[in-house]
């Protein structure tokens, strides 16, 4: 179970670590990238949100304050999830996204814990910050696609929002319990028979925040790097939403390599109280999941 | 959709802003006007001279929102707004047809 | 409720200021705005070279009225604001649907 | 009648102003206002340390359009005052009842 434990705080960091990483460079193209940085390898801070080297933004929030909700509950709880994304709305954070603004609001004014279906929702916001729930429903997947719809329904309701969300559960659970990346690649071809739209075979480049593309660009960066590193620096270059992709193939990456493949360099510029704080929840969820407590 | 304009004080702008962001509302678009009314102008001194300024400077803001939160919006603005002295200002609401986000040209409440 | 918005030459603010006055009409919202239109801009000279600024610096009046008086109030600033020279301007009547005293909390006509 | 407002980033105004010449519209209101959204403000020091300011200048658009060509001077100011990036700004739909050409008299679209 300790191995568990370290791969979810690999997860949880490697998201953290993506967010800052690719966030100087979101909406910027790849060829912008490569004008500005060359090959962007380090966490260098600014970009449209100002931002410092190792600062973090709505995608590492939002995963933190699901995470906060359940460990506090100790299980399950959607309007812990839904109030902690309301006192972090209230808090002006460095950023927020139409649709997860959107619904937080609809949430604080009418307490709507589900938005209604909307063809516009096909954003990535849900499927990025999803990861805690992974953790927390280790063992059961059935309860993990039921516990990761709901959380996205409280900003996103769309097929491909919550498709985006189930698949990237199963992985991670495949990934957390130690299968080797060449199975998880095997899994996620099964996984693409009912989730068409995702597949990545001929990759378009295209890296938006469209939950399609970035589905795309997560699996072309995560199954063709070797390791930590080259995932998300594949990732990050790309452009586009390169926070939010470098996010997910930082919860993928971490969860695979484990803190050994995290560059050291890399974590160095983390907020010291984000790392612990990170791994004390990482390590609770694991406990509270139906894996350890079968045990 | 409607848009909630209010003719505020200018000094009273941080906390109409801050009374909307706790209600989730963060997009506004603001001008400087002058504002003529009951309130009086005040005097300036000019080249040691005493001239009357009948206007007074106001803040007007700009909110377009989906018709469910419209009276939330303008409750909230009212009570940051008001010092219960004369010239606090005004808030108008009036139809909006439209909206278009040009970044993306999502339109209605998606454009918010 | 309507919503009367006059755009007019600078100069005129005064004179229509004056003219609403003697109507009962008090309370106005004045910005200062720039007309692009038919009334060409005009020549600066910059260092020696003259430029062509393609912008006339207008006035825009907002005032908020009750329907019955709509009429009247346009064609009051109507006489006021013309000079028969092109740029004199323009006025729209817009529908508004709520009006608040943020001082008192009154609404509709009793706001105004 | 309808007022189509777009509050837009001030580079992109003579681009804007461009291409609605070009599907022939030509009276436009334009005015300076500061837009608070997803968009960041500039950095500013102040006594060595860096401050954001929350709000970003923008351009406000106002043009009065029949009701036939509504759709087309949308889409017009959407296409040529987008660049793609966060804070491109809005454009909103609103209804008029009336307009009146001071210099002239004429009323609707006469008077545009
Ligand atoms: N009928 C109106 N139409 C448009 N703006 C108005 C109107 N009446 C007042 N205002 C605006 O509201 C501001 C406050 O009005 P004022 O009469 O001074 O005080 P109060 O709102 O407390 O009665 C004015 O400075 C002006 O900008
Ligand atoms: N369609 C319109 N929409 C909004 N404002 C307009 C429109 N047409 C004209 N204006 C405003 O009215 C002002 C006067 O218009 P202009 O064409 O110069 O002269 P006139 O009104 O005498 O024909 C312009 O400077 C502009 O501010
Ligand atoms: N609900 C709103 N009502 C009025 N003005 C708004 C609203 N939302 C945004 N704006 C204006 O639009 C501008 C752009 O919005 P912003 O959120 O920065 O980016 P984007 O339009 O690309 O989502 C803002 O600076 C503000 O002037
Ligand atoms: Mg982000
Ligand atoms: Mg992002």
């Amino acid at each position: 179970i300790e191995d568990i434990r370290s791969r979810a705080r690999a997860a949880f960091i490697g998201l953290a670590v993506g967010d800052s990483l690719g966030a100087p460079v979101e909406f910027m193209t790849a060829g912008e990238i490569e004008e500005k940085y060359g090959v962007l390898k380090e966490i260098v801070g600014g970009g449209w949100l100002r931002l410092k080297p190792g600062q973090v933004t709505d995608d590492t929030d939002m995963a933190l304050c699901i995470a906060r909700a359940l460990a506090a509950a100790g299980g399950w709880s959607l309007t812990g999830i839904a109030d902690n994304f309301a006192g972090w709305l209230k808090s002006k954070p460095v950023d927020v996204g139409a649709t997860c603004r959107r619904g937080i609001r609809n949430y604080m004014l009418k307490g709507t814990l589900e938005t209604p279906y909307n063809q516009w929702d096909a954003g990535n916001g849900a499927a990025m910050r999803m990861l805690p729930v992974a953790l927390l429903t280790l063992g059961d997947e059935r309860m993990m696609a039921d516990c990761v719809v709901a959380q996205a329904r409280i900003t996103h309701n769309h097929p491909l929002s919550d498709g985006a969300c189930v698949v990237l559960g199963k992985l991670l659970h495949l990934a957390l319990l130690g299968v080797s990346k060449s199975r998880l690649r095997l899994e996620l071809e099964g996984l693409l028979a009912q989730h068409e739209s995702f597949r990545f075979d001929h990759y378009h480049g295209l890296s938006t925040g469209y939950v399609v593309d970035t589905m795309q660009t997560v699996f072309h960066h995560f199954f063709r790097g070797r390791d930590f590193e080259e995932c998300l620096v594949g990732a990050v270059n790309q452009g586009g939403d390169a926070d939010t992709t470098a996010a997910i193939v930082g919860s993928l990456a971490g969860a695979c390599y484990g803190m050994e493949g995290i560059p050291r360099r890399w974590l160095k510029k983390m907020d010291k109280n984000l790392l612990a704080e990170i791994d004390r929840l990482a390590r609770k969820l694991i406990d509270l999941s139906p894996l350890a407590t079968a045990a | 959709l409607k848009k909630v304009e209010a003719i505020i004080k200018p000094f009273k702008l941080d906390e109409v802003k801050e009374a909307l962001n706790e209600i989730g509302i963060q997009g506004i678009t603001v001008s400087e006007v002058k504002g003529f009314g009951r309130q009086k102008g005040h005097t300036e001194l000019y080249r040691g001279a005493e001239y009357v300024v009948d206007f007074i400077p106001k803040i007007k803001m700009e909110i377009i929102v989906g018709d469910d939160i419209v009276a939330k919006v303008v409750e909230t603005i009212e009570q940051a707004a008001k010092t219960g002295r004369i010239g606090d200002g005004k808030i108008f609401v009036t139809p909006v047809e439209e909206v278009v986000r040009i970044r993306t040209g999502e339109r209605g409440e998606d454009a918010l």
